[in-house]
This record gives structure tokens, sequence and C-alpha cells, in this order.
């Protein structure tokens, strides 16, 4: 539940912040 | 070191020499030569001048030139080291070099700050963690009303902000991930430990 966790914690979650697809063809 | 001759530095701008980029960071020798290869790939998606832009720089990483992001573009600007507006080899090594596994966690740390101060001001603002939120629920299509943010951002900064000012300073920061270190996972790339799939991009000198 988005409420429960803190600002950061979701922030982190975002798929925008992996830069694992930058090792992906 | 065939590979990395001159004339590979003439085309890549901001090239340095893999054994010092190496003696300076993380990488071995070797994995230098296999970020080169990835490198030299997202550098010449778009434009092949050997340096990598903004478009490629998102390019790599949504598979998709055109989506505006402000995440992708807070991580492009504090690779973006020497303020060119362009990331070079250097930086490009230098910057992932803070997401290798054996990186220094104040390094990990320190770049997780600068990510989140969006103005650079020195401190994380509660205007900027908003910004960051309202992306993010762009960004998934997930819905909540603005008093729901309010409250995340309540709990978040009676957490964080210490002694209370409204904004998260260097060392409230280093103390709130030193409690929540599950915050610091986006700052190791898996990718970069030794022996894994970093390894694909090797180039084979002959």
């Amino acid at each position: 539940k988005p409420v429960s966790m803190n600002a950061f914690e979701l922030i982190s979650r975002s798929k925008s912040f992996n830069l694992e697809n930058l090792f992906e063809k | 070191m065939g590979c990395f001759s001159s004339k590979a530095r003439r085309q890549f701008p901001g090239h340095e020499d893999p054994v010092s980029l190496a003696s300076q960071t993380a990488f071995t020798v070797s994995e230098v030569e296999a970020l080169f290869e990835l490198y030299k790939s997202i550098s010449s998606s778009v434009i092949d001048d050997g340096l990598i832009n903004k478009e490629e720089f998102q390019l790599a990483i949504f598979k998709n030139r055109k989506k505006e992001n402000l995440f992708a573009n807070r991580i492009f600007d504090l690779f973006d080291v020497k303020r060119k507006g362009v990331i070079d080899f250097s930086d490009f090594v230098r910057s992932l070099n803070v997401f290798h596994p054996n990186a220094q966690l104040e390094d990990k740390i320190d770049f997780s700050f600068k990510l989140y101060d969006l103005d650079s001001t020195g401190f994380i603002e509660r205007q900027e963690v908003k910004q960051m939120l309202i992306a993010l629920l762009c960004e998934s299509e997930m819905k909540l009303a603005d008093e729901t943010i309010e409250l995340i951002l309540d709990k978040t900064f009676l957490e964080a902000d210490v002694n209370q000012d409204g904004k998260i300073d260097k060392y409230e920061w280093n103390n709130f991930v030193s409690k929540n270190p599950s915050l610091l996972k986006i700052m190791t790339l898996p990718y970069l430990r030794y022996g894994t799939s970093l390894f694909y991009f090797i180039y084979r000198c002959d």
C-alpha cells in the first residue's frame, strides 16, 4: 500500500530508476 | 591494448586509457574494455559522434528516445560529470563505478542524495520529492489524491527531516538511509558484478 511506504521507497521502485536496461540489448 | 588505439581516442572524445580508469575505479581492465563496447553501442545509436547525448541515454534505458522522463533526465545530468550536455567514456565509467557492488557505500549515499536533490541546492526539499512522486504516479498510471500524496510526504519528512526545517540535509540523509538500507538497492547493479553478463560486451582483440 503506497501510504504505508515513505516517498523514497515509492520513488526508488520506479522502473525509470532501473539502470539495468542499459545492459540489455 | 590494441583495442584502444589512438584512432579510437580520436573517435571517442574524453576517452581515457582503460588501465588508468581501472586503477581509479572498482573495475578491472577487462571490465573497462567491456564497458567500452557497451558505450560504443549506446553512443552510436542516434548520432555516431563517440559521445552519449540525452536522447541516446533515454533510448538505452527505455528503448524509446521520445519518452521524456524526470528520473532519466536527472541520472543523465549526474552522469554528465563535466556539464557538457553529453556523457563521454570516462564520465560513463566513473559514474557506473558508483553502481558497482564493491563501490564505497559513502559514494552510493552521496549519489542517491544528488539524485533526489533535483535543483542541486544541497538539500532534498519537500517540493522536489513531491515532484518526483507525481512523476512516478504519471509513469505508473497510478492515481493518488493530493491529500494522500501530502500524507506520504508528512510521514517521510517526519522520519527523515530530524530537525524539522522542511528539508533533508546530507547528514539527515545519511541517517535515514542507514535506517532504510533498501533505499540504496537501486545504487547497485548486479550486472557490474565480476563474471556476469557485462562480459558479453567484451571486445575481442585480435
